[in-house]
């Protein structure tokens, strides 16, 4: 199974 | 003074339910425009970002911005209390312990207030940046769910491979593989059941279905859903919600190992 992205590596923190 | 009324409450009853089974608690914004609220779920995997525009209530105030920390939970509760031609109004003070959920049926015989609590939360907000995307593909809502639903049987991710041809979603298990392409309709005449491809560049992604089947949840708002996709970012899903704004998800993607 392919691994899971964490969504917060995309986008920056605010 | 914040006080906003939707004569159909029956929006927000299905606002709820595209929300419940990935959020547990989440900070409602609202202001002079309308009510935002960003939030990922707990494993930081998926974000919603949900807009209501002020101008879509049937009644709007708001005289200072306020951020409401609320539970999903709760507040789905609540809202299973409305009656389905029920209108709702929200109404909390200035600086608020409380919001007020206010059931109103069609011939205003029976009055319904549900007070809940707010709760203190730390806010995580994600800066996304504008992205133009590569493939942005609309399709049935239904049409969506059902294959979802279906794929999800094969395995634990769905991965969508958008070309000029159309949109291909394939899963594959212990068990064997499931395949269904859906090619662009020729014929425009019916909005809603149409599916159009609009393509820069083609995309292949892998998305896990647990997060896919919560998004799914929102296909009672609209009959049609928009994916915007690009290589090696987050989809973005997003439902209209009538003339009153939107329901956005985003989903980060699998990778090879």
């Amino acid at each position: 199974t392919p691994m899971q992205n964490d969504l917060q590596e995309f986008f920056a923190l605010i | 003074m914040f006080e906003a009324r939707l004569v159909q409450s029956a929006i927000l009853k299905k606002v709820l339910d595209a929300i419940k089974d990935l959020l547990t608690e989440a900070t409602f914004e609202c202001s002079d425009s309308g009510i935002q609220v960003q939030a990922m779920d707990n494993a930081h995997v998926s974000l919603v970002s949900l807009n209501l525009r002020s101008d879509g209530f049937d009644k709007y105030r708001c005289d200072r911005n306020l951020s409401m920390g609320m539970s999903i939970a709760c507040m789905s509760k609540i809202l299973r209390c409305a009656g389905s031609e029920d209108t709702v109004t929200l109404r909390a003070l200035d600086n608020p312990e409380n919001i007020v959920f206010i059931f109103e049926s069609p011939n205003k015989e029976k009055l319904a207030e549900y007070e809940m609590k707010l709760i203190n939360m730390d806010q995580e907000h994600l800066g996304i940046p504008e992205t133009s995307y590569s493939c942005i593909v609309k399709m049935p809502s239904q049409e969506f769910s059902r294959i979802c639903r279906d794929l999800s049987q094969f395995g634990e991710s769905i991965t969508f491979a958008c070309s000029k041809e159309g949109i291909k979603f394939s899963a594959s298990g212990d068990y064997g593989q499931a395949t269904i392409k859906l090619a662009q309709t020729a014929d425009a005449d019916n909005e809603e059941e149409a599916v159009s491809v609009n393509m820069q560049e083609p995309v292949k992604l892998t998305f896990s279905c647990r997060y896919l089947n919560c998004f799914i949840k929102a296909g009672p708002l609209c009959a049609q859903v928009q994916l915007s996709m690009s290589n090696d970012v987050p989809l973005v899903c997003e439902y209209k919600i009538g003339d009153i704004g939107h329901i956005r998800y985003y989903l980060a993607p699998k990778i090879d190992d």
